[in-house]
């Protein structure tokens, strides 16, 4: 019947006891408790219409409604119970969509570890799974995505800096790569989402910013390939997907040297090798 | 080298073409992934195994870790993890193992540099393991550390310590 928390030095992240979802977010140690609402939903991938016959397909992102459908209404959520070292939440959204986020002991950020599919099409909508944060900072538009692990670029909704934008794309238009992280803020906090792959990303409104973790369509985007993105995988009925974000929640001024050795320490991750009961004699 | 050119060759072809991203058709896709990559990843785990043991050992990987799968850590009892940190600084990771595990037994970790004892959690999922072993490693920079994990009837191990066998090396 309560909301359920999960909490470790750095950290507490609330999850709504109706929904299932994330709620909240503290930042212990700056004092920031700001409502993050974590969700995953799709997008219809497009099959052409009046303005275009452009379909969505592996080099082109176009939905055909700027409003994503959820992956479920009847979300379910678990608590996997006092732990030592890892708490943990598991989140049900669909037969295809999961989650499971957690907070390490001594570990100051978030790990979200989101699977996601087979991804259901026999109702013959191809289908672009993202998983959108929305939060009430007052980023005005304006967010922030890196270019190859580099300069992170600020981005602005509907804008381009060096030409006079008709934007004719509400969503794809705003899309953008992300190949290790992206965040949003404003004066004071800032929310950082590093990934473990390049992905797309945007942030649509003020306060959000969402990340494309899989996709799966029965279109073709005319590029040349002649095929639709419809992976079908071993068992034929497509394919199974698992990723990680890590979340970032504090201050503007301290973001940035946090998001770098987080950002390094997921592209240099350690190497675990395994050897006998005997210890293999190391050089 | 010859071994760490396949896959140095497999990432230039994977690269040129954008592979993997859906912008070839299924079947070259196929051929990057289940050909290309995966022989070149299986010959450079020779390279790191006999370059960390001097060719006296072969190290075991395990790919699917991520779903918890390691037919390895899953069916032995007793068995040594190397974890090697690519970065050049120390930095302290959350180590996750495939084990199976039953509630009479527990699982024992020991740092083999120093010999100490650690803090372990087991966590039950739906994997393909039953559970994952969870510890924190405390790695040096642009260097390794080993530990040695044993299963235990959980009767048997308030009695008795656990003694790594083998050659310690700092």
């Amino acid at each position: 019947s309560d909301d359920i928390t999960i909490s470790n030095e750095f950290y507490s992240v609330n999850f709504n006891r109706n929904s299932g979802l994330m709620d909240s977010i503290v930042n212990i140690e700056s004092g920031i408790k700001i409502p993050v609402h974590q969700d995953m939903l799709w997008y219809n991938g497009s099959m052409g219409n009046n303005a275009s016959k452009q379909q969505s397909g592996a080099y082109i992102f176009r939905p055909n409604s700027s409003t994503p459908f959820h992956c479920s209404n009847d979300g379910k959520v678990k608590l996997s119970g006092s732990n030592p070292l890892v708490q943990e939440v598991y989140q049900k959204f669909s037969d295809w969509a999961y989650q499971v986020v957690r907070l390490y002991k001594g570990i100051k950020h978030i790990e979200v570890e989101w699977t996601v599919g087979p991804i259901p099409v026999k109702d013959q909508w191809g289908k672009e799974v993202i998983s959108r944060y929305e939060t009430n900072i007052d980023s005005n538009g304006y967010f922030y995505t890196d270019a190859n692990g580099r300069e992170v670029l600020e981005r602005k909704k509907n804008y381009r800096p060096t030409w006079k934008l008709n934007q004719t794309e509400p969503v794809a238009g705003n899309y953008y790569p992300v190949n290790s992280r992206i965040y949003i803020r404003d004066a004071h906090v800032q929310l950082t989402v590093l990934t473990d792959r390049s992905q797309g990303g945007s942030s649509l409104s003020s306060g959000a910013l969402e990340l494309m973790v899989h996709r799966r369509l029965l279109g073709e985007d005319s590029k040349g390939v002649a095929e639709p993105l419809n992976e079908t995988g071993q068992f034929g009925d497509g394919l199974i997907t698992r990723g990680k974000h890590w979340l970032l929640l504090d201050t503007v001024t301290s973001s940035a040297k946090q998001h770098r050795l987080l950002g390094e320490e997921a592209f240099m991750s350690p190497l675990v090798m395994f050897g006998g009961a005997t210890p293999p004699a190391l050089v | 080298t010859s071994k760490s050119n396949v896959l140095r060759a497999a990432m230039g072809v994977a690269q040129h073409h954008d592979a993997v991203s859906g912008t070839s058709k299924q079947h070259v896709a196929n051929d990057y992934a289940k050909h290309k990559l995966k022989s070149g990843g299986r010959h450079c785990k020779d390279v790191i195994s006999s370059v960390i043991t001097e060719g006296s050992s072969n190290l075991t990987f395990c790919d699917y870790m991520n779903i918890t799968l390691c037919d390895f850590t899953q069916n032995s009892n007793r068995f040594t993890a190397v974890v090697y940190n690519p970065l050049a600084r120390a930095v302290s990771k959350y180590i996750r193992i495939p084990v199976d595990c039953t509630p009479s037994y527990i699982f024992v970790v020991i740092e083999l540099v120093t010999g100490a004892r650690l803090t372990t959690q087991v966590r039950r999922n739906r994997g393909n393991a039953n559970c994952e072993l969870v510890f924190l490693a405390k790695l040096p920079a642009l260097g390794y550390n080993s530990f040695s994990i044993e299963k235990y009837k959980s009767s048997a191990t308030n009695k008795r310590l656990f003694t790594p066998k083998g050659k310690v090396v700092n």
